[in-house]
């Protein structure tokens, strides 16, 4: 594992770890998408069912099975908690998330390495995954208040996929990997999404403002 | 084998 792969992958644990200390210190979900957590939960789901039949290493089961937990638990807490539901911005978090999801497995069963049930599943979770942060993004431009715990959980989210870009650089390189279409056009979309948040996120920064996403 | 190489990533 390469070092891109490996703080790719710590990025992507730190952002849930902010976002659950979020949760669990301030008893808030305020800012967080339900719709986003939710289509984490089917792209883990559905990505990690490999999970009872191949095995890569000890990292990559514990990582899978961090990743269906906390997804899991994150869902639960913003539904069924009874301090932190109350801070959910039910009325703001409005994209019809469903949407996403259909399109997202149609191009899987058109657009995929094998047809298996497994890889097509796998397929589906990259293209879903890569558009799951969109409900997230609009519901910051809609928040008048960005806190900051929130505004770095979703700059941990894309630096993570940013991190990943790298990982496939490198591989391709050094380890001479073979051409990746799929998981590299997802995941270069995925990053893409991220562009205009990194901006404001590194201007407010620098300027020690307070994050705030034009509407 | 590319189907390895590919789920070895989370």
């Amino acid at each position: 594992m390469n070092v891109f792969r490996l703080a790719g992958d710590m990025t992507h644990l730190l952002s849930i770890m902010v976002l659950l200390l979020k949760i669990h210190s301030m008893k808030s979900c305020a800012g967080i998408s339900l719709k986003t957590q939710e289509l984490y939960v089917l792209v883990f789901a559905t990505r990690y069912l490999d999970i009872f039949t191949t095995y890569f290493s000890f990292y990559n089961t514990v990582m899978k099975i961090v990743f269906l937990v906390t997804s899991f638990s994150i869902v639960w807490y913003m539904r069924h908690h009874k301090v932190v539901r109350q801070t959910y911005d039910r009325d703001q978090d409005t994209f019809r998330h469903h949407l996403l999801v259909i399109p997202c497995f149609l191009l899987a069963l058109l657009i995929n390495h094998r047809f298996t049930v497994r890889e097509v599943l796998w397929t589906f979770s990259l293209y879903l995954e890569a558009v799951a942060i969109l409900p997230q993004l609009v519901l910051l431009q809609r928040s008048r208040n960005i806190d900051n715990l929130t505004g770095n959980y979703v700059f941990f989210l894309g630096a993570y996929r940013g991190l990943y870009l790298f990982n496939w650089i490198y591989r391709y390189m050094a380890e001479k990997s073979q051409l990746r279409w799929i998981p590299w056009i997802s995941g270069l979309v995925q990053t893409a999404l991220y562009a205009d948040f990194f901006y404001y996120y590194i201007k407010s920064w620098k300027k020690r403002e307070k994050l705030q996403l034009p509407a | 084998n590319q189907e390895i190489q590919t789920h070895d990533e989370l």
